[in-house]
């Protein structure tokens, strides 16, 4: 089955 | 000091209730152009992203930007005090905020509470967000949006979003069976809140947890439409739109298979 991305890897933290 | 009056305080309520279920703890920043929060859950899947105009309020003052923290469940427990069609009243001093004040007036301005809310420090991540040219933006009416929502999750706990230029289509499997909803763009012109619009750069197709997104449908009472923002490989943006500004949600979609 798919896993659940998380949203670290899309944004970058500031 | 800071002072913000909004004369629709329903809104604030509804405003809460669609933040709370994500997060615990937020920090609300105030500055000259108005009230913004940006909080991730727990498990750094979903981020809501709230933005409130300066010029929503009468009056606005922020003499200087600062972050008031707050703890949302003990924020909901003292707006429920506040009556639906009263005026709501935040203040707190910017250089020692250590309360907010919040005052509730109702309308014929005979009955005012005032009740303070403990403030807390609370170190939160920021995530730097990028202007994205999005493949796919829909626009649909948001209840339409909830109830697909809470349809499929009869079926999976996750859904299949594709979109082409002629449709929208969710999908759902699971082990009892299988479920889809396909919408088509209609414009109606008198009713634009009933409309379904697609903007299309290319096709996408991809997969997200339902019980978020069921989640964010607690936006729906802020607005009559909801726009989805899809792009390969890149966290779904669904947003609410409000005449003193936007919530917005993102999603990170599954991936692999």
């Amino acid at each position: 089955a798919a896993t659940q991305g998380r949203l670290d890897s899309f944004f970058t933290q500031v | 000091m800071f002072e913000a009056r909004l004369t629709q305080g329903a809104l604030l309520k509804r405003l809460l209730d669609s933040v709370k279920e994500l997060v615990t703890d937020a920090n609300f920043d105030c500055s000259e152009t108005g009230i913004s929060l940006q909080a991730m859950d727990n498990s750094h899947v979903a981020l809501v992203s709230l933005s409130l105009r300066a010029e929503g309020f009468n009056p606005y003052r922020c003499d200087r930007g600062f972050s008031l923290g707050v703890n949302l469940n003990s924020l909901n427990k003292i707006m429920k005090c506040a009556g639906n069609e009263d005026v709501i009243t935040l203040k707190a001093d910017d250089s020692s905020a250590d309360s907010l004040c919040l005052l509730f007036e109702n309308s014929s301005n005979e009955r005012v509470s005032e009740y303070e809310l403990k403030l807390m420090d609370i170190d939160q991540e920021h995530l730097s967000i990028p202007e994205t040219d999005y493949d796919a933006t829909v626009m649909m009416p948001s209840a339409e949006f909830q109830r697909i929502c809470r349809d499929l999750m009869v079926v999976s706990e996750s859904v299949t979003i594709d979109v082409s230029k002629d449709e929208i289509k969710f999908t759902a499997e699971g082990e009892l069976g299988t479920g889809n909803v396909k919408l088509k763009p209609t414009s109606t012109i008198d009713k634009p809140e009933e409309s379904i619009t697609i903007e299309l750069g290319q096709t996408v197709s991809l997969q997200f947890s339902l019980k978020y997104l069921s989640n964010f449908t607690r936006g729906t009472p802020l607005s009559d439409q909801v726009m989805l923002c899809l792009s390969d490989n890149m966290p779904l943006l669904v947003e609410y739109k409000m005449d003193i500004g936007y919530i917005r949600y993102y999603l990170a979609p599954k991936v692999g298979d």
